[in-house]
C-alpha cells in the first residue's frame, strides 16, 4: 500500500539530517505511482503532486515521527479538497419541468442511471417522466420501458425510426401537458470524438434546454477519462457527473480526472444494477478508495 | 516522439508518458522504459526511431500468442461462451461474430443467456434478425443455464454447428455472480463434450488498470481462450492488454471498432503496437 511504501522510504531517509530534492522526489514518485495505478490521469497526477510537493518539503514532515503518514494526510486532504467542496444537488427549476439530460460513452450506465434517478426523485415526491431518446441501440427503448414499468414511472417513447430531436421535443411537450415536474432524457451512447453524434447531441440540448446535463462515467475508465470529460464539457456543457459501477473494485481515479478537468461535481454514484442502487456522492469515501 | 532526434532524458520521459496515457500502467510503463534504456545502451542504439522500432517489435512479440483464430472445428457442435463485466460490448460483439461466422458458411444459433438485465434478450433478438441467426430465449428471470441448454438442444435438432452464448454483465468482484458463471460453464461441459471450446472475455478499451483484475478473476473462474477488445474506435488505446498478455498469456482474438455488424476485426499485434507507439 502507499502507506507502507512511504513508510519504507522515510525509514531509509531517517538519520540523514536534511531532506534533499532527490528525497522529496522519491516520495512523490511513490505518490504518483499509486495515483496512476488507481487510473488518475497522468497530467492530473503531475498537477496534483506539484501541490503536495509544496507541503511535503516543509518542516512538519521532517520533524514528524511518522512522516509517511503525514505525507499521506497531505495527499488525502488535497484529494478531498479537489473532489469535495460544493454540495452536489440537482438544480430544480422554478419553472417546471426540470429537464435532466443523461449523456456519455457507450455502456457507461446512462439508461440504468436514468431509471435510478427517476426512482430517487419519485421517492422525494417528484413526478418524473423518462424520455427514450436513444433511437440507435437495439432495444434501447424497450430497456427503458421495462425499467420504467419496474419503478412505476411513465416512459415517453416513439417509433425506433424517429430522430432523437423529434422524440425530445414530443417528450417535453407530453411532460408539460401531463404535469410531470421532472423530465429525464436518456440518450444514445456516443464517442466524444464522433463529431456527427456530438453535433446531434448539441442540437437536442439546444432545443430542450436542460437544467442539468449529467455525464455518466464508468468508474473503471482509464486515462481516456480526461478526453471524454473535456469534450463533453466543452461541446455540450456538463453540470454534473454520475460515476457508475462503484460497486466493483476499480479504484475510481477517473473521478479525480473528470473533476479536475471540468470542475463539475460528482452528483451521484451508481452502486449496483438495480434501480435502487443510486447514492449521493461522498468525496472522503472515494478518496480512501483511490488511495487504496 | 516523432520529432525526437536524440536519446536524452526528454525522449525517455516522453516515451513513458505515451505508454502511461495509453493505459499501459504506471509500473509497467516504467519497467518497459527502463528495460529499453538498458537494451539501447548495450546494443548501442543511438537513434530514437530505432529505439521505437525495437520496442514496437519486442512488445508485439509479447502480445503475439500465435494463432488468433477461433478453435471451432467443423463436424462437432461448438459452444462459444461470452463473458465480461457490465456494458463492455458482449451482446454487440456476439452479433458481429455471428455475422462473420455465417459469412464463413457456418450455421449459428444464439443463446440469450442474459436473463437478468432489462431487454437483454430483445437486444440479442434484433442482432439475430440482422444476422439471420436463430435466437433461443426465455423470459426475464429464467435460469441462464436453462436457456443455453435449450440452445444446445435446438442446435442439435436443427443441425447448427455453433452456439454463441451471451451472458449477463457481471462485476468480477461479485462472488455469487462468478459462481453462477462457473455453473453455466459446467453445464455446458456436461452437455457437450469438450465444450465450451471458446470462452471469450470482452473488455472495453476505455477501461484502465481494472481490466487486468477482470482478466485474472474471469480466467480463474471459467478459464479464458481469448479476449475481445471493444470500442477501439474511441481515443483509448487499450494499453492494459499488454500487461494482460504478459501476465496471463490469454490471446487477444478480436477488436471491436464500432457499433455496426461488420465492425469486428482479427487482432493484429503489430497494428496494435503501431497505434500505441507511433
Ligand atoms: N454493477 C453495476 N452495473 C451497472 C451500474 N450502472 C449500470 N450498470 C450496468 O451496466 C450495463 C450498461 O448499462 P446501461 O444503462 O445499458 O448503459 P448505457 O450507458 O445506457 O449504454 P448505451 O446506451 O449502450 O450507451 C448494464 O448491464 C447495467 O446493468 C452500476 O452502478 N453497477
Ligand atoms: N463505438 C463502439 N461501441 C460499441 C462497441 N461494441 C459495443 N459498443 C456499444 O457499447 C454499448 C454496450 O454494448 P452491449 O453489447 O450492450 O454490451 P454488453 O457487454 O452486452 O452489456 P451488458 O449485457 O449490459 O453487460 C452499446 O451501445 C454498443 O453499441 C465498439 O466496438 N465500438
Ligand atoms: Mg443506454
Ligand atoms: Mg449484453
Amino acid at each position: 500500500s502507499l502507506q507502507e511504501r512511504l513508510g519504507e522510504i522515510f525509514r531509509k531517509l531517517r538519520g540523514r539530517g536534511k531532506l534533499t530534492e532527490d528525497d522529496v522526489n522519491a516520495v512523490l514518485r511513490e505518490v504518483r505511482m499509486a495515483l496512476l495505478e488507481a487510473d488518475v490521469n497522468l497530467n492530473v497526477v503531475r498537477e496534483f503532486t506539484k501541490k503536495v510537493k509544496e507541503k511535503a518539503v516543509g518542516e512538519a514532515v521532517w520533524k514528524s515521527l511518522t512522516p509517511g503518514q503525514l505525507v499521506i494526510k497531505y495527499v488525502r486532504d488535497e484529494l478531498v479538497n479537489l473532489m469535495g467542496g460544493d454540495e452536489p444537488r440537482l438544480e430544480m427549476s422554478q419553472d417546471p419541468p426540470t429537464v435532466i439530460m443523461m449523456v456519455g460513452l457507450h455502456g457507461s450506465g446512462k439508461t440504468t442511471s436514468s431509471a435510478k434517478l427517476a426512482r430517487y426523485l419519485k421517492s422525494k415526491g417528484r413526478h418524473p417522466m423518462l424520455v427514450a431518446a436513444d433511437l440507435h441501440r437495439p432495444a434501447a427503448i424497450t430497456q427503458l420501458q421495462v425499467l420504467g414499468k419496474q419503478i412505476d414511472v411513465p416512459v415517453f417513447a416513439m417509433g425506433a425510426q424517429e430522430k432523437p430531436l423529434s422524440v425530445a421535443r414530443a417528450g417535453l411537450k407530453a411532460a408539460i401537458s401531463q404535469g410531470n415536474d421532472v423530465v429525464i432524457m436518456d440518450t444514445a451512447g456516443r464517442l466524444h470524438i464522433d463529431q456527427e453524434l456530438m453535433d446531434e447531441l448539441k442540437e437536442v440540448r439546444d432545443y430542450v434546454k436542460p437544467h442539468e446535463v449529467l455525464l455518466v462515467v464508468d468508474a473503471m475508465t482509464g486515462q481516456d477519462a480526461v478526453n471524454i470529460a473535456e469534450q463533453f464539457n466543452t461541446q455540450i456543457g456538463v453540470d454534473g457527473i454520475v460515476l457508475s459501477k462503484l460497486d466493483g473494485d476499480a479504484r475510481g481515479g477517473a473521478a479525480l480526472s473528470v473533476r479536475f478537468v471540468t470542475g463539475k461535481p460528482i452528483k451521484f454514484i451508481g452502486v449496483g444494477e438495480k434501480t435502487d442502487a443510486l447514492e449521493i456522492f461522498h468525496p472522503d469515501r472515494l478518496v480512501s478508495r483511490i488511495l487504496g | 516522439l516523432p520529432g525526437r532526434t536524440k536519446l536524452d532524458e526528454d525522449f525517455w520521459d516522453e516515451l513513458e508518458e505515451t505508454l502511461i496515457l495509453s493505459d499501459v500502467g504506471g509500473m509497467t510503463s516504467a519497467k518497459i522504459v527502463d528495460d529499453m534504456r538498458d537494451k539501447s545502451k548495450r546494443g548501442r542504439i543511438k537513434e530514437p526511431s530505432e529505439v521505437l522500432k525495437v520496442l514496437r517489435d519486442n512488445l508485439a512479440e509479447i502480445m503475439d500468442k500465435g494463432d488468433t483464430s477461433l478453435k471451432i472445428p467443423e463436424g462437432e457442435l461448438v459452444i462459444i461462451l461470452v463473458v465480461g463485466v457490465n456494458g463492455t460490448g458482449k451482446t454487440t460483439s456476439i452479433g458481429k461474430l455471428a455475422y462473420r461466422l455465417k459469412k464463413e458458411g457456418r450455421k449459428v444459433i444464439l443463446a440469450a443467456g442474459d436473463t437478468f438485465r432489462a431487454a437483454a434478450s430483445e437486444q440479442l433478438q434484433i442482432w439475430g434478425q440482422r444476422v439471420g441467426a436463430e435466437v433461443i430465449r426465455h423470459n426475464e428471470g429464467a435460469d441462464p443455464a436453462a436457456v443455453i441448454f435449450d440452445a444446445i438442444k435446438a442446435a442439435r435438432s436443427r443441425g447448427a454447428d455453433i452456439v454463441i452464448a451471451d451472458t449477463a454483465g457481471r462485476l468480477h468482484s461479485k462472488v455469487n455472480l462468478m459462481e453462477e458463471l462457473k455453473k453455466i460453464r459446467r453445464i455446458i461441459g456436461r452437455e457437450v463434450e469438450g465444450a465450451p471450446q471458446e470462452v471469450l472475455l470482452v473488455l472495453d478499451a476505455t477501461t484502465g488498470q481494472n481490466a487486468l483484475q477482470q482478466a485474472r478473476v474471469f480466467k480463474e473462474a471459467v478459464d479464458l481462450t481469448g479476449i475481445v477488445i471493444t470500442k477501439m474506435d474511441g481515443s483509448a488505446k487499450g494499453g492494459i492488454l499488454f500487461a494482460i498478455s504478459d501476465e496471463l498469456k490469454i490471446p487477444v482474438k478480436f477488436v471491436g471498432l464500432g457499433e455496426g455488424i461488420e465492425d469486428l476485426e482479427t487482432f493484429d499485434p503489430k497494428l496494435f503496437m503501431d497505434a500505441l507507439i507511433q
